[in-house]
């Protein structure tokens, strides 16, 4: 219904406006409608990183789409906050700052959402309370494995 | 309602009965190249009632099956369960008095898929619909694949707009 | 044929004019998210002749001049030129006796490009022949984009056999 | 010619089943035709990772392919150097044992090839002789600094 809509681009259009700033360190970003008429028209995303003009975000960096996808998903979840939410290795095109400010909301997020995410990165592995490694110690059968945070650094590399 | 384990059994790569045990809302799953963590994820939507085999990274809805390794032989049979605590309540409905609440899908060479609700047969749609309204789903904005999370940002108006209408 | 450096100005986010120097065969780049890093690579595409607004991110070939920032207008013009270090005569014909070699590609807002190549100035078409036999070009193997190393393997087998061609 | 697409093809897998193990620590990939006539076939390849069965490319894991993608491009480079390569981090979904494996072959190969690799991953910083680092200390304005890689390593937190 067109109600129902309406209040769901609100709502996500409101969170996407207070996630970005917090994912990127400044800028804004919001939601635009491509039409009159709520019930059929597109949505987009206008995004304004910090210091740059609002562009088209097809020349946005690879990094900097990634945590506006981020701070989208995260929008909707606020929204209809789903059992749980699994990622998997989202980090891996993100700089060590811009890591620790999808860390930092991970950890809030956690609150109300049940996270399980798959990483290579060292700052997001310490996000985690529980960590289960996978290993192929006998090759080509997959394991399951407790770690520590210390440990499983130590896994990654092996 | 929280996902408080998944037990995987001649699913892709793990061929013997494996339990992942989440203990918290922060669970990290990591290890090496090829080890198995993504093959998790597809676990999940599996179980949820993903149907087309590329959504898999398969090219025949067989290819979820342990087919063997270098010291191993194929197996006949995946199967995969998650078990949901539900102690709040928050699945409505006929399920709202269970305190757990588990879904298994089965299959084996010939295709056929079996799914079970806290261990009862069941259809896919019956599924399906206990996950309606949650957000959940196969293809749901919930799980974010592997090199997928600039995907919505590379989407047309339109479907952005069809993403947030699963969401509402 | 070494390439020794990259001069930009008014290219995408480089709007004064910058120099890249590359002073060995192990040359990294380095940089937060955003900051130009990928523009760079675009940069050489470009200049060798790279003629789809798409493959370099953009909507109009215009949107590689520099459109502004917070704190600057935009410019009119972009400008890149690649230098090579042909002590070894590897380019052959015209090009065997000079020590180095500059190409260089020009555009303003109304869209039309310029291309020179050693301060003279030449067509489209002498660039692309300029490069032809060394595996250069604008969508070369040897240049791999962000996200796309997989492309390879996902690749079908007569896209596949044209790659292997285009190298021979 | 028919000639020259079969030493080209002869050479690629050659090297191919030369590379692939050294990138992986063991297994093996080759080149496969789909037809007879060498004109027209199409070319597929086929790799096993260490410890796993031969099985469609389509299963693997997003680290495997890109280090395949990895092997098979470097084998074409030994079979016409291209003067030089650029690399947009191509070792984002690699972990560190990959990595590492990765970046001693980059090593080897530059004896021949000029590398030029964008990376936020601490160990291939470390392969490389020269760093250029890219900044918008002024926002949305590109520049250049030198950079050493312990400076690199503080650059990539800003
Ligand atoms: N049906 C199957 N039987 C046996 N092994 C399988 C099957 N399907 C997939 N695999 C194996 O699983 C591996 C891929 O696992 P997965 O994609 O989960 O790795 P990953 O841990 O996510 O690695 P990465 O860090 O590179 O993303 C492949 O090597 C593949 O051979
Ligand atoms: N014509 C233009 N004028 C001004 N700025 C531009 C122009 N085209 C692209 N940009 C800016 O360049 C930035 C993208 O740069 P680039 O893709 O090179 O980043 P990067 O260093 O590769 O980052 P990442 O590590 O995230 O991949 C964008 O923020 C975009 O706003
Ligand atoms: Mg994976
Ligand atoms: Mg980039």
């Amino acid at each position: 219904t067109r109600a129902r809509m309406k209040d769901t681009y609100e709502r996500v259009d409101a969170d996407l406006q207070a996630l970005f700033p917090r994912l990127f360190g400044g800028g804004r970003a919001w939601l635009a409608m491509t039409g009159e008429d709520l019930l059929d028209a597109g949505v987009t995303i206008m995004a304004q990183p910090p210091g740059k003009k609002i562009g088209s975000l097809s020349l946005m960096s690879g990094g900097e789409k990634a945590l506006t996808a981020v701070a989208l998903v995260f929008a909707i979840f606020r929204l209809n906050p789903a059992p749980f939410c699994m990622l998997d290795e989202v980090d891996a095109p993100l700089d060590e700052a811009n890591v620790g400010r999808f860390g930092r909301l991970l950890r809030e997020m956690s609150e109300r959402v049940q996270f399980i995410f798959i990483t290579h990165n060292k700052a997001t592995m310490e996000v985690a309370e529980h960590l289960a490694g996978v290993t192929m110690h006998e090759p080509g059968v997959s394991r399951l494995v407790d770690v520590d945070v210390a440990e499983a650094v130590r896994l990654a590399a092996v | 309602m929280r996902l408080s384990r998944i037990r995987l059994a001649g699913f892709k790569s793990f061929v013997d009965p494996v339990t992942v045990h989440l203990r918290s809302n922060l669970v990290g799953i990591l290890g090496p190249n090829g080890c198995g963590k993504s093959n998790v994820i597809d676990a999940v939507r599996w179980v949820m009632g993903e149907s087309a085999a590329s959504r898999l990274r398969g090219e025949a809805m067989s290819d979820v099956i342990f087919s063997g390794s270098a010291t191993r032989k194929p197996v006949g049979q995946a199967s995969v369960e998650l078990v949901f605590d539900n102690a709040e309540g928050r699945l409505g409905g006929a399920w709202a008095s269970y305190a757990e609440i588990s879904v298994r899908r089965l299959v084996n060479r010939d295709g056929t898929s079996q799914y079970f609700l806290n261990g009862t047969r069941c259809r896919r749609r019956d599924v399906t619909e206990l996950f309606l309204g949650t957000g959940l789903g196969p293809r749901s904005y919930a799980i974010v694949e592997q090199g997928m999370i600039s995907r919505v940002i590379d989407a047309r108006p339109e479907e952005l707009r069809a993403f947030l209408e699963e969401a509402a």
